[in-house]
């Protein structure tokens, strides 16, 4: 009973949203909403720089400010939200 | 708060806005409201106004779009992004979009209002009672014709109050014509279609022909979505088809297998497997209200702020109620100041048409949704004490009110009389001569009587104009000329000699009237201009005077209207 269950996704024709892993969504998220400076082609690779990202997203949405790709912040990035970017030069 | 980088802002404060297009989601006359109470919001804490146009170039252009929709910062499909806006400035600046790859509501579920039938336009009541079977979405059970309906009351068994739901063989939006329903089939480049269709549009708008055929009269309109249809996918507009296949298990209802994001969804076809056809199933929505007040605080300076319980915070939350924070307040006030003096000219009423009708053979009746001002603004230059007689007098929130020819007074129990005001200015929808009014004092919603028309005020909206006819009065009386409520549920209408009792609860005329008022009201004028209820007395007005009747059913004082009640 504490097997957990296979989960099978699959792509569904028309989908604008595609399923993505954690990061990839951490990733898009920081960028569209400013915390990363897209021209600087800064992803979750760059450490330093993401870290910096997750926390400064962490103070603008009160969360606590770790820096890390903890699971309260990607719950944050899955909520609904207006497309005005938070950050901007 | 936040503002923008240089402090954006509109150089004047008669800000303008315009509504492009409309979502399927919703009836126009619900988003006009909507975004009218959204710029309420605005205007309510700062001197703000905000007029709508019909055309041209407005500071604030409204529309709806899905994914690309013109200005390169395209949308993500259902949740996620749902609006964006532009600061102040031209062009594209202050402008305002709305993902309608979302499901747009009041945030509380399905937002239906109905049109034919006898409910007046009033919306869906979900669950509702019908021959015993609750339902929770329109159905097309009980009719032959395929048109979806529903109660507007809990239990249609027993109210009998219904309305037909937005869908395709109903009525059209936008277009070129007029609202009129689809026919089906239609002819579209030589090909026949059975139903609403999205080819020859890159928007992902599904639409139809209103006649036979498309290619030879041109004639189209936009498909309202049905409650029952899935959102987004490949299948906008279609119904769920349960049970349906879903690698090789069968499904009864929404699922959110398969898919990492967990939302739910249904194949509208019976097998997913065969025909890969589906939709996101309808939720909750979202609150186009509070969408809508978020993004027009973009468009008039502010971004966001990380006040986790503001307005402009970046996500969404639903709450009930005026959505504001102090921290949204000062940001406003920052950048346009505080409000001071009159009150703004309140939101332009935005009056739609709705009909309603038998099933057989509508008939034409106006419902209209507005916003309206809380408070009120003096006008100079009407002398009450110089007025001989009143339109109407009536007792609203513990004040005695005074209607005149477009004008109204007020005064409390105790205290000074202030006026007059513009009835347009705080019930726009209202004509200028009210015969009579009463405020129910358990719903606190107020009626008003106008000739042979009546409308219903209730906080912020606005039922009517309806006819008299609508509450069981008969067609041939005169205006309704006074109202007095007796118990909790109901009211006493005065028309010449006689009188009615009205049930609030039920909205009709109990039987057993009219009755003749000289016979259970001695005493009093029989034919009272106006008839009110006023603390514990019943007052009848004739000329300048009123006979002021006790519960016991004694005039115990005549008295002169303007020296006693107007303290002239």
């Amino acid at each position: 009973l504490c097997i957990p269950l296979k989960s099978v996704y699959v792509t569904f024709p028309g989908d604008v949203v595609k399923n993505m892993t954690d990061k990839q969504l951490a990733e898009n998220y920081l960028k569209q909403y400013g915390y990363i400076d897209v021209h600087q082609r800064n992803g979750l690779q760059g450490v330093v720089s993401t870290s910096k990202a997750l926390k400064k997203l962490q103070k603008q949405l009160g969360l606590e400010e770790t820096g890390s790709l903890d699971q309260s912040t990607i719950d944050a990035m899955k909520q609904p939200r207006c497309g005005v970017p938070d950050v901007r030069k | 708060f936040q503002t923008f980088e240089g402090n954006l802002k509109w150089d004047h404060t008669d800000v303008t806005y315009r509504i492009l297009n409309y979502s399927p989601d919703m009836e126009a006359s619900l988003t006009d409201d909507a975004f009218a109470r959204a710029f309420k919001v605005w205007s309510d804490v700062s001197p703000l106004t905000f007029t709508r146009l019909h055309e041209g170039i407005a500071d604030i252009m409204i529309s709806f779009g899905k994914a690309e929709h013109g200005d390169f910062y395209p949308f993500d499909g259902k949740d996620g992004l749902l609006a964006h806006a532009y600061p102040p400035g031209e062009g594209l600046q202050g402008d305002a979009h709305f993902d309608d790859d979302e499901y747009w509501t009041l945030g509380t579920g399905p937002a239906i209002q109905t049109r034919y039938g006898n409910a007046e336009g009033d919306l869906c009541h979900f669950p509702f009672l019908f021959e015993g079977t609750s339902y929770s979405t329109c159905t097309t059970e009980g009719r032959s014709d395929n048109l979806p309906w529903c109660a507007t009351t809990a239990n249609y068994d027993q109210d009998k109050k219904y309305g037909f739901c937005p869908s395709e063989n109903l009525f059209t939006f936008g277009g070129n014509s007029n609202e009129d329903p689809c026919v089906f089939p239609f002819v579209y480049e030589g090909v026949k279609y059975d139903s609403c269709t999205t080819e020859g549009r890159s928007d992902g708008y599904r639409w139809c022909a209103t006649t036979a055929n498309y290619d030879k009269d041109k004639k189209y309109g936009f498909c309202p979505n049905r409650d029952t249809a899935v959102i987004g996918g490949n299948s906008e507009g279609e119904p769920c088809h349960f049970p349906f296949t879903f690698l090789g298990k069968t499904y009864s209802s929404c699922t959110s297998d398969g898919r990492s994001d967990r939302k739910l969804w249904c194949a509208t076809t019976s097998s997913f497997d065969d025909d890969s056809k589906w939709g996101f199933c309808p939720d909750r929505g979202y609150s186009l209200f509070l969408v809508a007040a978020h993004e027009f605080g973009h468009a008039l300076g502010l971004d966001h702020s990380n006040v986790r319980d503001a307005l402009m915070y970046p996500m969404y939350s639903y709450i009930e109620g005026f959505p504001l924070h102090q921290d949204d307040i000062e940001g406003i006030q920052y950048l346009y100041g505080p409000k001071t003096g009159p009150d703004p000219t309140p939101p332009q009423p935005q009056t739609t048409t709705s009909s309603t009708a038998t099933p057989t053979k509508p008939s034409p009746s106006d419902t209209t949704t507005v916003s309206i001002s809380t408070t009120s603004r003096n006008v100079p230059s009407v002398d009450v004490c110089q007025i001989k007689t009143f339109d109407a007098i009536t007792e609203i929130q513990k004040e005695l009110h005074f209607f005149k020819d477009g004008h109204y007074w007020k005064i409390p129990l105790k205290g000074e009389r202030t006026g007059p005001f513009l009835i347009s200015e705080k019930w726009p929808v209202l004509p200028a001569t009210i015969n009579a009014a009463f405020e129910d004092q358990l719903t606190k919603k107020i009626y008003f009587f106008s000739d042979k028309q009546f409308w219903v005020y209730s906080g912020t909206e606005v039922h009517g104009p309806r006819k008299i006819e609508k509450l069981g009065l008969p067609s041939n009386m005169g205006r309704v000329e006074g109202a007095v409520q007796r118990g909790k549920s109901k009211v006493l209408l005065f028309s010449g000699e006689n009188y009615w009792r009205f049930d609030v609860k039920t909205q009709l005329i109990d039987s057993g009237y009219p009755r003749i008022t000289e016979s259970v009201f001695g005493g009093v004028p029989t034919n009272s201009q106006d008839v009110f209820l006023y603390g514990e007395f019943m007052y009848f007005c004739q000329g300048s005077f009123y006979w002021r009747m006790n519960s016991r059913r004694q005039v115990d004082k005549i008295g002169y209207i303007k020296n006693d009640l107007l303290n002239c």
